[in-house]
């Protein structure tokens, strides 16, 4: 299916650290 | 036995590849010599780690632009994906620099990334930020000026996610009345 993001689900990862 | 779950160290995929320009107006060169790629990224957090490493417009020099394009499509009116195409324009006044833009414009990447439009995110090629004397200028482009529902759906929805009062009205041009126009001010096919 296609992949749509809302604005949370996003913003929810901006300060994670990138771990892969 | 411990079965890892691939939620937790999977990056989240994006539905298409983008691309990050960045135009430096440097006068001594040609146009295409001042646009500059500067990564590439297909998932969320390969975007949030370009975005919090890379200066906000507000922070940007007169004459620079970032682009977010589909990758494969160029940030110009030339491409083929965008020749027959227009944009949604919001014009900033010098104010909202401080105020608005860097707020504007991250709204701006989440709605391309996450494909904000429904069926309509397919006619999106990609945003544009200009940082001008003037005034700033936010655009989102589309690949075809002539598929209005599409058109509307991106417009009334962009607008939404700014949060711009309804009775500020925005407009969509076409690429060919841009590049063709004598005047400063290019005509709005459609406006919401």
């Amino acid at each position: 299916g296609k992949k749509q993001y809302d604005r949370e689900f996003l913003l929810g990862f901006q300060f994670m650290a990138a771990c892969v | 036995t411990v079965v890892a779950n691939p939620e937790e160290y999977m990056k989240h995929p994006l539905q298409n590849k983008w691309a990050l320009w960045y135009f430096k107006n440097d006068k001594s060169k040609s146009w295409t010599e001042n646009l500059r790629l500067i990564a590439k990224f297909d998932t969320v957090e390969d975007f949030w780690a370009l975005y919090n490493h890379i200066q906000q417009p507000s922070k940007l020099g007169f004459g620079c632009d970032y682009c977010l394009f589909k990758d494969g499509i160029k940030p110009m009116w030339e491409d083929d994906r965008n020749k027959l195409g227009g944009r949604w324009l919001m014009t900033l006044n010098k104010q909202q620099r401080h105020n608005d833009l860097d707020r504007y414009w991250m709204e701006t990447l989440l709605c391309l990334i996450g494909e904000s439009f429904g069926e309509a995110s397919e006619d999106v090629c990609g945003a544009v930020v200009n940082v001008r004397p003037k005034g700033d200028k936010l655009a989102i482009w589309t690949g075809n000026c002539e598929n209005k529902e599409a058109i509307m759906t991106i417009g009334q929805q962009y607008k939404e996610r700014l949060s711009i009062p309804s009775k500020a009205l925005i407009g969509y041009q076409s690429h060919d009345d841009t590049s063709s126009k004598s005047g400063s001010t290019t005509k709005n096919i459609f406006t919401v």
